[in-house]
């Protein structure tokens, strides 16, 4: 029984789903060559079919997207508390007959977080915020424009997201959001809260991404909201899962950016869970080391 | 540089790592550079080989160290040296995971997490905890975040004329101090309300659902009719699965699993075979 007069029933699972690049100009029958968009396939292998083939580098099948959407419906649905959704809605930018617009992007982004509010949305309930199934989504590098390049907000994008996602964030977080597009979602109230990071922030391959070093840097301001965040979380003896899109791993996030975050979740490790992270489609696990990184900040 | 320079023994284990974990990781950037526009994958398998190396082996030589040391219980001398002695603690880590993907760069996938909940039904029912608002939080956070960052210019301005004084080390508040000896591990380190207990790896194998779609539309299904038919997620495997079982997903865990792929070459094949989603994909 929760505040309100509602109620949640826990199951004791959850969802984690990432990158769905969802192209719009997917072809079937194309050609693997030109991305799955035009041309003639010249062997069995260059074909694009239906669900898609994999490895051949050609992004979601629309039907392929509205298929796995609709199987999560059927079958995991009701067996979930809440899902981390880790970002890229959005084809590659890999056609240059078809270049990507930003509003492309949002458009897209935004219908892909309506599918997710009908999904998983009280279906009876006025309220627009009243969720049977939390989600929290975060933001992928091919979600914002130019690609990989995003800014410490109050900005357009951070303002369209905000409007894209108003139902997924809190509403007293509204503010904070406008700024670092991080926000966390309690999903169990005043026990466990799932945390979206805005990981572009810390992403190497950000132009606006120097350091985390310099009060001006974005990545330095996302750590300072982490830091107050997760404080608080401590106080109140709360759980958390840290979720976003571009892994912690040396390669992905500026050195100092790296080893700060590191610290971070290790420092908290009373309060944090474990990271969830998408960007790289391969299935693996790496141990980050809190030793290193007090080293490495210390070597500095 | 000063680092290496300077006699800071405590460091010297680490120094290398980064410089050899740049080279490793150089075709992983390649491959990563290319998958942003959204190719075929490239040279994943060295990007997994260079966590095998620069990660789990590490942990596993790391640990091996600490069990010897364990042995000899004095620390022994060696080439005239005092030999370091080596941190096999679990806490010093944290995990990432990292998922596959949707998008077919390998077959689609996604998980589904198993937490333990238990004694939260009784928790709540007695009302022993109050749920708190977070409005006056947020109020404090936008007072707080701007007062730290007010003093940018005025920072750098003292910390060119006071180099190397003591107001160039005042705090870094992107820094967190140290976690207070008398709190507990979390949920991630000791088993507790919230600790991950397993996770099922679904994923949709395209070849066998493409075959299936054919079939059925041969057999005279219409193509809605052909496509409900043949497509679905399945069970890739499940983290209490042979060969690696894991018991539970705490950190020990993983390190404990880290260790056995970074020494069984056949744990190892299966474990890339499962993070490039069942294809066969090699480089």
């Amino acid at each position: 029984q929760l505040p309100g007069g509602k109620s949640k029933t826990l199951h004791g699972r959850f969802l984690h789903i990432t990158d769905i690049h969802p192209d719009p100009h997917y072809k079937t029958g194309s050609s693997a060559a030109d991305v799955c968009h035009s041309g003639k396939p010249d062997k069995k292998k260059d074909t694009a079919t239906r669900f898609g083939v994999a490895m051949n580098g050609c992004d979601s099948s629309m039907d392929l997207m509205e298929y796995t959407l609709k199987w999560v419906e059927d079958n995991l649905k009701d067996k979930i508390d809440f899902v981390v959704w880790t970002g890229d809605n959005i084809r590659h930018d890999n056609d240059r007959k078809i270049p990507r617009t930003e509003s492309q992007i949002f458009e897209l982004n935004e219908e892909m977080a309506h599918k997710f509010e009908k999904m998983f949305r009280r279906p009876n309930s006025a309220d627009p915020r009243d969720f049977a199934v939390d989600v929290v989504p975060s933001l992928g590098n091919n979600d914002v424009f130019p690609h990989n390049l995003f800014s410490l907000g109050p900005t357009l994008q951070t303002r369209e997201i905000y409007n894209m996602w108003s139902n997924f964030v809190p509403q007293e977080q509204q503010r904070a959001f406008a700024r670092g597009t991080s926000f966390f979602v309690e999903v169990i109230p005043g026990k466990l809260a799932v945390l979206s990071i805005q990981t572009l922030y810390l992403y190497k391959a950000n132009p606006l991404v120097d350091s985390c070093n310099s009060k001006k840097q974005p990545g330095y301001q996302l750590l300072l909201w982490l830091g107050y965040v997760l404080e608080e979380l401590r106080s109140r003896n709360m759980k958390v899962w840290l979720t976003g899109h571009v892994p912690p791993i040396l390669k992905n996030y500026e050195e100092s950016c790296y080893h700060k975050y590191t610290l971070w979740t290790n420092e908290y490790r009373d309060v944090i869970i474990g990271g969830l992270y998408g960007h790289m489609n391969m299935d693996h696990f790496v141990p980050v080391d809190g030793k290193k990184s007090w080293k490495a900040i210390d070597a500095t | 540089s000063n680092a290496k320079t300077q006699e800071i023994p405590d460091y010297a284990e680490d120094e290398d790592d980064f410089v050899e974990f740049d080279k490793l990781l150089e075709s992983a950037v390649e491959a990563s550079d290319v998958r942003i526009m959204g190719a075929k994958p490239v040279n994943k398998g060295a990007y997994m080989d260079s966590v095998r190396e620069m990660y789990y082996k590490k942990i596993a030589s790391r640990m091996a160290d600490v069990s010897t040391s364990g042995k000899n219980k004095k620390n022994k001398k060696k080439n005239g040296k005092k030999k370091k002695k080596k941190d096999g603690s679990i806490d010093r880590y944290s995990i990432v995971n990292i998922a596959g993907s949707v998008i077919p760069t390998f077959n689609p996938a996604f998980r589904v997490w198993e937490y333990n909940i238990s004694g939260l039904d009784s928790e709540f029912q007695s009302g022993s905890f109050q749920i708190k608002g977070w409005d006056d939080f947020f109020q404090k956070l936008e007072v707080n975040m701007e007062r730290d960052l007010r003093d940018e210019e005025k920072d750098q301005k003292w910390s060119n004329i006071f180099q190397n004084n003591r107001i160039n080390n005042k705090v870094d508040k992107s820094i967190p101090t140290r976690m207070p000896a008398d709190l507990n591990s979390g949920p991630g380190y000791t088993p507790q309300l919230f600790s991950p207990t397993r996770f099922i790896q679904y994923y949709a194998d395209l070849e066998t659902i493409e075959k299936n779609y054919k079939k059925a539309l041969k057999d005279g299904s219409t193509e809605d009719d052909a496509a409900t038919t043949a497509f679905e997620y399945q069970v890739e495997y499940s983290s209490d699965d042979e060969p690696y079982r894991m018991k539970s997903l705490l950190t020990k865990d993983y390190i404990k699993l880290a260790v056995k792929l970074a020494k069984y070459d056949e744990l190892w094949d299966k474990y890339t075979e499962r993070a490039f989603l069942s294809t066969g994909y090699t480089d």
